[in-house]
């Protein structure tokens, strides 16, 4: 999930689009690269003080560490640590590799999961560079709202710049539109916008904008766990299945 | 207005707070720094083309340039420019003055505006670290949503360790809280939650979660010139006085 813009639901795809694929049976691996470890907290999960981290991970050079079950059959993490705060600096003093660190932790050993979803923070620096270059598939959350549009020409700039440079794997899976209100003609207009431009670069499934969606962070608990049958549980396990279609893993 | 939790309405904050000081007389300058350029496009001036930019007066050395007029009466601006996306790799190039480069250029030179007010991007990198050095107050605008709520001791306690080592003018101007909903519950607990702990360092105006609100930047226009008597212009008039009370310059 990458998006420089802030605030547009990068977390609350990865945690439940994450938990939407388990349900479906694939075997799944959250990394949560944000400071701010809101994914971690959202799966119910001990910020800080759960190791191995993703900090750990993504300093372990060949050998990396074993990760964090959830509460989730089929569903593993490496949580957020607060020293992750500081993950840009130390990569920056890696020198050359600087970029590579993620991508050859993860080259080191074989993971048993079927998909891995990585959590961004706001903003194109190390860290979400490192995604980049680990990645096989950019998914871009973009918020339903004028300001969530202006970045984006440069958001999927950047992502052709480094599959034509550095990672001639990664593709665009797509963008996702969230948080979408359909009673107000914003949101109808960035929808139009987006299909027009993107065309089938954006995805079919619309996430709405739902009171339980914000509440169940609060609570440690994804939205199949909060509100089983509610839109947005729905509207997850929809994206799940157009996610594992496009992957081709359904 | 900083707080690295993206999307919670720093820039909405800071453009029509600069706004709603304007009206009252005072001399506002907006410095736009943060990358994405959102408040530049708010104000209806064109990023990346308008020069001087942020960018420029950040690297001028002790000659700051001169700033942009928008089409508001006692609002000037230095807008964004695409070169900020680099700001942090360049300003990490100047060694042990890299966190001093804003502070030094705008001691260089007299502005006659009474208030300077900085958009921060959502992240506490290099670029946020000069803003918190050359700024005299911290405003941290707080969405009225769990997951924003989660990162915000770290940030009181960076703007702390700020205060007391690099910047000791730096002081807390306040918490405002955005977005608000009074009908769901979960505002209520944030508010209270926030109350609670924070006590008076929690401004008094709400910020209501209006369309209008989110809107108005696609126009390119403030919430006072899009809808004047509508309840977010309201809301931000009565921050102006708020913060104008608490700056001392009402
Ligand atoms: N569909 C939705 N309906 C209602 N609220 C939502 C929805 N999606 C996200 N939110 C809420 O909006 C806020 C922003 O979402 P989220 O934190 O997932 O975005 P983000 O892109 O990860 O933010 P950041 O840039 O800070 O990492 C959160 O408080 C979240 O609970
Ligand atoms: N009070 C409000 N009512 C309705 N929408 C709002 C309100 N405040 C902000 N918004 C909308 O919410 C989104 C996020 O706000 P904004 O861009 O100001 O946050 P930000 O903190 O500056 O984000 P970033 O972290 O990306 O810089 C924008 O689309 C904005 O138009
Ligand atoms: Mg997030
Ligand atoms: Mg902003």
């Amino acid at each position: 999930m990458i998006n420089q813009k802030g605030g547009v639901g990068k977390t609350t795809t990865a945690v439940n689009l994450a938990h939407g694929l388990a349900l479906k049976g694939l075997r799944v691996l959250l990394i949560d690269l944000d400071p701010q470890g809101n994914a971690t907290t959202a799966l119910g999960v001990e910020k800080f003080t759960t190791s191995p981290s993703s900090y750990e991970l993504l300093f372990s050079g060949t050998s990396a560490p074993h990760w964090s079950v959830t509460r989730y059959e089929n569903l593993d993490l490496y949580p957020a640590n607060i020293s992750l705060v500081r993950a840009e600096m130390d990569l920056y003093h890696l020198g050359d590799e600087r970029q590579n660190a993620l991508r050859r932790v993860l080259e080191s050993r074989d993971f048993p999961h079927d998909v891995v979803l990585f959590d961004a923070p706001p903003s194109l620096g190390l860290l979400t560079l490192n995604i980049l270059l680990a990645a096989r598939y950019a998914l871009v959350p973009v918020q339903c709202e004028y300001l969530a549009l202006e970045g984006l020409t440069m958001l999927l700039d950047t992502i052709e710049e480094i599959r034509n440079e550095q990672n001639t794997e990664l593709e665009m899976l797509g963008c996702v539109l969230t948080m979408v209100d359909l009673r107000t003609k914003l949101s109808q207009d960035v929808i139009r916008e987006m299909r027009e431009h993107l065309g089938d670069r954006v995805l079919r499934t619309l996430i709405p904008r739902t009171i339980r969606l914000s509440e169940c962070p609060s609570h440690g608990r994804t939205i199949f766990d909060y509100e089983r049958w509610g839109s947005g549980a729905r509207a997850y396990e929809a994206l799940a299945n157009e996610v594992a279609d496009r992957l081709g893993v359904a």
